[in-house]
């Protein structure tokens, strides 16, 4: 374990942690009896957050963690990988089933066929593996599909107007926490003999490069202390 | 030693 993969977990689980509490917020927002003007933006408004790429990340996680009751590494390996997984399902359930939470949820505007992502990415990895095994290949493809994952959620920012804070914090932590992993990566291939691990760098970078734009607009409008806008 | 995988990686 080193600084860099350690923030990489800690700023991804910070990102779960954003969405859960927009959830916890929407769903407390609607309990009230008289809507606040904040409950009333939060109901009309959609929430932004793309039930695409959260299905897309649960997929991830299960295909990951295949080994999480076989092959114990940590601790701390185990309970971030319970985490993730309870996470990514409990929020495609709020998504889907919360009587609140999927009012906030713009269907229409969530049209991005996810299948096109799981299919190349399934036969990529059916191609391209480290070893032709069942678990090897599932655990390609979550590393092919977690590449491309957010790109639902960043269709959808740009069709969304107006992006609260905390789901541009979301996207954010979320491009940030792999890009923190590439540094892992770096700092593990100068220490580590033997560490080489190709599909794992490449889809790492790809999925981070996915997120350059975003991270341009998003410290252009820290800076300019603006609304957070994704050009359409 | 087993090859540093990295599978010990989230």
């Amino acid at each position: 374990m080193n600084i860099f993969r350690l923030a990489g977990d800690m700023t991804h689980l910070m990102s779960v942690l954003v969405l859960l509490l927009k959830i916890h917020t929407i769903k407390s927002c609607a309990g009230k009896s008289y809507p606040c003007s904040l409950c009333f933006i939060l109901l009309e408004s959609s929430s932004g957050i793309s039930l695409k790429t959260q299905e897309l990340y649960a997929l991830v996680f299960a295909t990951r963690y295949l080994d999480i009751f076989t092959d114990f590494i940590s601790v701390y390996n185990t309970i971030m990988k319970l985490i993730f997984l309870g996470s990514s399902f409990s929020i495609v359930w709020y998504i889907r089933r919360h009587k609140i939470v999927r009012r906030s949820y713009d269907k229409d505007q969530d049209t991005f066929r996810h299948f096109f992502l799981v299919l190349p990415c399934l036969l990529l990895a059916l191609i391209i593996n480290e070893k032709f095994t069942f678990k090897e290949v599932l655990w390609t493809f979550s590393l092919y599909l977690e590449a491309v994952a957010i790109l639902p959620q960043l269709i959808l920012l740009q069709r969304t107007r107006n992006i609260d804070n905390l789901t541009g914090q979301y996207v954010f932590l979320l491009g940030a926490y792999r890009a923190l992993y590439i540094l892992n990566w770096i700092y593990r291939y100068f220490t580590e003999p033997h560490y080489v691990h190709w599909i794992t760098w490449i889809s790492g970078l790809v999925q981070t490069l996915l997120y350059a734009d975003f991270f341009y607009y998003y410290f252009s409008s820290l800076k300019n202390n603006v609304k957070l806008k994704l050009p359409a | 030693k087993k090859a540093s995988s990295s599978k010990d990686e989230l």
